[in-house]
Protein backbone atom coordinates (compact mmCIF):
# COMPACT_ATOMS: atom_id res chain seq x y z
CA UNK A 1 0.00 0.00 0.00
CA UNK A 2 1.24 3.54 -0.69
CA UNK A 3 0.08 6.76 0.19
CA UNK A 4 -1.54 7.36 -3.54
CA UNK A 5 -3.52 4.08 -3.23
CA UNK A 6 -4.90 4.90 0.00
CA UNK A 7 -5.78 8.27 -0.90
CA UNK A 8 -7.67 7.02 -3.85
CA UNK A 9 -9.09 4.24 -1.95
CA UNK A 10 -10.69 7.29 0.27
CA UNK A 11 -11.21 9.66 -2.48
CA UNK A 12 -13.54 6.78 -3.71
CA UNK A 13 -15.39 5.45 -0.59
CA UNK A 14 -15.91 9.59 0.00
CA UNK A 15 -17.48 9.70 -4.00
CA UNK A 16 -19.46 6.78 -3.33
CA UNK A 17 -20.68 8.13 0.33
CA UNK A 18 -21.69 11.99 -1.09
CA UNK A 19 -23.60 10.20 -3.72
CA UNK A 20 -25.47 7.46 -1.04
CA UNK A 21 -25.74 10.89 1.31
CA UNK A 22 -26.99 13.01 -1.45
CA UNK A 23 -29.88 10.94 -2.60
CA UNK A 24 -30.70 9.38 0.76
CA UNK A 25 -30.82 13.28 2.63
CA UNK A 26 -32.66 14.73 -0.42
CA UNK A 27 -35.00 11.69 -0.87
CA UNK A 28 -34.26 12.90 -4.88
CA UNK A 29 -31.63 11.38 -7.45
CA UNK A 30 -32.28 14.42 -9.38
CA UNK A 31 -29.11 15.05 -12.31
CA UNK A 32 -27.93 11.41 -11.33
CA UNK A 33 -27.89 9.00 -14.24
CA UNK A 34 -29.26 5.62 -13.00
CA UNK A 35 -27.45 3.92 -15.84
CA UNK A 36 -23.98 5.05 -14.59
CA UNK A 37 -24.80 3.47 -11.25
CA UNK A 38 -25.63 0.53 -12.70
CA UNK A 39 -22.81 0.29 -14.25
CA UNK A 40 -20.95 0.83 -11.15
CA UNK A 41 -22.81 -2.21 -9.61
CA UNK A 42 -21.79 -4.51 -12.86
CA UNK A 43 -18.02 -3.06 -11.96
CA UNK A 44 -17.96 -4.09 -8.46
CA UNK A 45 -20.05 -7.25 -8.58
CA UNK A 46 -17.42 -8.21 -11.70
CA UNK A 47 -14.09 -7.25 -9.94
CA UNK A 48 -15.19 -8.73 -6.22
CA UNK A 49 -16.05 -12.08 -7.36
CA UNK A 50 -13.25 -13.63 -5.53
CA UNK A 51 -14.17 -11.60 -2.37
CA UNK A 52 -14.37 -14.93 -0.41
CA UNK A 53 -12.18 -17.56 -2.29
CA UNK A 54 -8.83 -14.91 -2.50
CA UNK A 55 -8.20 -13.16 1.12
CA UNK A 56 -5.82 -10.15 0.95
CA UNK A 57 -6.25 -7.80 4.23
CA UNK A 58 -8.64 -6.84 6.16
CA UNK A 59 -8.89 -3.78 4.77
CA UNK A 60 -9.30 -4.68 0.85
CA UNK A 61 -12.22 -7.35 1.80
CA UNK A 62 -13.93 -5.05 3.80
CA UNK A 63 -13.43 -2.04 1.70
CA UNK A 64 -14.86 -4.33 -1.36
CA UNK A 65 -17.92 -4.77 0.70
CA UNK A 66 -19.10 -1.63 1.15
CA UNK A 67 -17.79 -0.57 -2.37
CA UNK A 68 -20.49 -3.75 -3.45
CA UNK A 69 -23.04 -2.77 -1.05
CA UNK A 70 -23.32 0.82 -1.75
CA UNK A 71 -23.90 0.52 -5.26
CA UNK A 72 -26.20 -1.84 -4.76
CA UNK A 73 -27.80 0.50 -1.95
CA UNK A 74 -27.66 3.27 -4.88
CA UNK A 75 -28.98 1.24 -7.26
CA UNK A 76 -31.91 0.24 -5.52
CA UNK A 77 -32.68 3.84 -4.64
CA UNK A 78 -32.70 5.38 -7.97
CA UNK A 79 -34.36 2.85 -9.37
CA UNK A 80 -37.06 1.68 -6.38
CA UNK A 81 -37.32 3.76 -3.29
CA UNK A 82 -36.55 7.54 -4.69
CA UNK A 83 -37.75 6.24 -8.60
CA UNK A 84 -40.40 9.05 -8.89
CA UNK A 85 -37.46 11.55 -9.11
CA UNK A 86 -35.13 9.90 -11.37
CA UNK A 87 -35.18 11.95 -14.43
CA UNK A 88 -35.29 9.00 -17.03
CA UNK A 89 -35.93 11.61 -20.13
CA UNK A 90 -31.99 12.92 -19.62
CA UNK A 91 -30.61 9.24 -18.74
CA UNK A 92 -30.43 8.25 -22.29
CA UNK A 93 -27.01 7.07 -23.09
CA UNK A 94 -26.75 4.13 -24.81
CA UNK A 95 -24.97 1.79 -21.99
CA UNK A 96 -25.04 -1.27 -25.06
CA UNK A 97 -22.17 0.62 -26.63
CA UNK A 98 -20.46 0.81 -23.45
CA UNK A 99 -20.89 -2.91 -22.19
CA UNK A 100 -20.61 -4.68 -25.39
CA UNK A 101 -17.28 -3.54 -26.43
CA UNK A 102 -15.87 -3.52 -23.23
CA UNK A 103 -16.85 -7.12 -22.89
CA UNK A 104 -15.61 -8.15 -26.35
CA UNK A 105 -12.42 -6.22 -25.58
CA UNK A 106 -12.10 -8.33 -22.14
CA UNK A 107 -11.94 -11.84 -24.04
CA UNK A 108 -9.31 -10.48 -26.92
CA UNK A 109 -7.01 -8.49 -23.99
CA UNK A 110 -6.71 -10.23 -20.91
CA UNK A 111 -4.08 -11.49 -18.65
CA UNK A 112 -5.29 -15.20 -18.28
CA UNK A 113 -8.50 -16.82 -20.46
CA UNK A 114 -10.24 -17.58 -17.59
CA UNK A 115 -13.17 -16.38 -16.01
CA UNK A 116 -12.84 -14.78 -13.19
CA UNK A 117 -9.78 -13.26 -15.02
CA UNK A 118 -11.98 -12.30 -17.86
CA UNK A 119 -14.33 -10.96 -15.93
CA UNK A 120 -12.02 -9.24 -14.15
CA UNK A 121 -10.81 -7.44 -16.85
CA UNK A 122 -14.00 -6.64 -18.19
CA UNK A 123 -14.44 -4.38 -14.73
CA UNK A 124 -11.94 -2.59 -15.52
CA UNK A 125 -12.68 -2.03 -19.07
CA UNK A 126 -16.33 -1.18 -18.43
CA UNK A 127 -15.03 1.11 -15.22
CA UNK A 128 -13.06 3.37 -17.59
CA UNK A 129 -16.18 4.38 -19.37
CA UNK A 130 -18.98 4.14 -16.75
CA UNK A 131 -18.82 7.60 -15.87
CA UNK A 132 -20.03 8.37 -19.34
CA UNK A 133 -23.87 8.07 -18.92
CA UNK A 134 -23.15 10.54 -15.59
CA UNK A 135 -21.23 13.03 -17.91
CA UNK A 136 -23.50 13.02 -20.75
CA UNK A 137 -26.87 13.54 -18.21
CA UNK A 138 -24.94 16.87 -16.92
CA UNK A 139 -24.53 17.87 -20.65
CA UNK A 140 -27.81 17.26 -21.63
CA UNK A 141 -29.41 19.00 -18.71
CA UNK A 142 -26.39 21.75 -19.14
CA UNK A 143 -25.80 22.14 -15.04
CA UNK A 144 -25.17 19.77 -12.15
CA UNK A 145 -26.20 20.41 -8.24
CA UNK A 146 -22.76 21.22 -6.62
CA UNK A 147 -22.65 18.37 -4.43
CA UNK A 148 -23.49 16.24 -7.75
CA UNK A 149 -20.47 17.72 -9.14
CA UNK A 150 -18.16 17.26 -5.47
CA UNK A 151 -19.38 13.61 -6.24
CA UNK A 152 -17.77 13.54 -9.51
CA UNK A 153 -14.80 14.92 -8.60
CA UNK A 154 -13.47 12.64 -5.50
CA UNK A 155 -14.82 10.18 -8.37
CA UNK A 156 -12.31 11.37 -11.24
CA UNK A 157 -9.80 12.42 -8.84
CA UNK A 158 -9.43 8.39 -6.78
CA UNK A 159 -8.11 6.95 -10.44
CA UNK A 160 -5.81 9.67 -11.40
CA UNK A 161 -4.22 8.84 -7.83
CA UNK A 162 -4.01 5.48 -8.92
CA UNK A 163 -2.05 6.62 -11.61
CA UNK A 164 0.32 7.93 -8.86
CA UNK A 165 -0.20 4.84 -7.46
CA UNK A 166 1.14 2.34 -10.70
CA UNK A 167 4.26 4.71 -11.07
CA UNK A 168 5.22 4.00 -7.28
CA UNK A 169 4.18 0.64 -7.41
CA UNK A 170 6.71 0.28 -11.14
CA UNK A 171 8.93 2.26 -9.04
CA UNK A 172 9.53 0.64 -5.88
CA UNK A 173 8.02 -2.91 -6.27
CA UNK A 174 8.35 -3.83 -10.34
CA UNK A 175 4.71 -3.71 -10.35
CA UNK A 176 2.92 -3.03 -13.50
CA UNK A 177 -0.01 -4.17 -14.75
CA UNK A 178 -1.12 -2.75 -18.55
CA UNK A 179 -4.47 -3.52 -18.72
CA UNK A 180 -5.17 -1.20 -15.58
CA UNK A 181 -2.82 1.18 -16.58
CA UNK A 182 -4.61 2.24 -20.00
CA UNK A 183 -7.60 1.62 -18.86
CA UNK A 184 -7.46 4.37 -15.89
CA UNK A 185 -5.60 6.66 -18.38
CA UNK A 186 -8.45 6.46 -20.57
CA UNK A 187 -11.33 7.02 -17.50
CA UNK A 188 -9.06 10.20 -16.30
CA UNK A 189 -8.94 11.63 -19.75
CA UNK A 190 -12.79 11.20 -19.67
CA UNK A 191 -12.82 14.07 -16.38
CA UNK A 192 -10.60 16.33 -17.93
CA UNK A 193 -13.22 18.41 -19.36
CA UNK A 194 -15.24 17.92 -16.27
CA UNK A 195 -12.39 18.63 -13.75
CA UNK A 196 -11.40 21.62 -16.08
CA UNK A 197 -14.74 23.47 -15.60
CA UNK A 198 -15.29 22.06 -11.91
CA UNK A 199 -11.40 23.78 -10.79
CA UNK A 200 -12.73 27.02 -12.79
CA UNK A 201 -16.35 27.17 -11.57
CA UNK A 202 -17.44 25.19 -8.68
CA UNK A 203 -14.19 26.12 -6.77
CA UNK A 204 -15.13 29.59 -7.38
CA UNK A 205 -18.45 29.08 -5.78
CA UNK A 206 -20.84 29.23 -9.26
CA UNK A 207 -22.78 26.53 -10.23
CA UNK A 208 -21.48 23.98 -12.60
CA UNK A 209 -23.20 24.69 -15.78
CA UNK A 210 -21.78 23.42 -19.63
CA UNK A 211 -22.30 25.71 -22.35
CA UNK A 212 -25.37 24.18 -23.72
CA UNK B 1 1.82 -10.07 -15.88
CA UNK B 2 0.46 -8.94 -12.07
CA UNK B 3 -0.44 -11.52 -9.68
CA UNK B 4 -3.30 -13.37 -12.32
CA UNK B 5 -6.79 -14.42 -9.91
CA UNK B 6 -4.39 -12.68 -6.78
CA UNK B 7 -5.23 -8.94 -7.96
CA UNK B 8 -4.17 -6.90 -4.90
CA UNK B 9 -6.72 -3.30 -5.79
CA UNK B 10 -9.82 -2.42 -5.26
Amino acid sequence: MNIFRFLGDISHLSAIIILLLKIWKSRSCAGISGKSQLLFAIVFTTRYLDLFTNFISFYNTSMKVVYVASSYATVWMIYSKFKATYDGNHDTFRVEFLIVPTAILSFLVNHDFTPLEILWTFSIYLESVAILPQLFMVSKTGEAETITSHYLFALGIYRTLYLFNWIWRYQFEEFFDLIAIVAGLVQTVLYCDFFYLYITKVLKGKKLSLPA
Amino acid sequence: PPGVGKHDEL
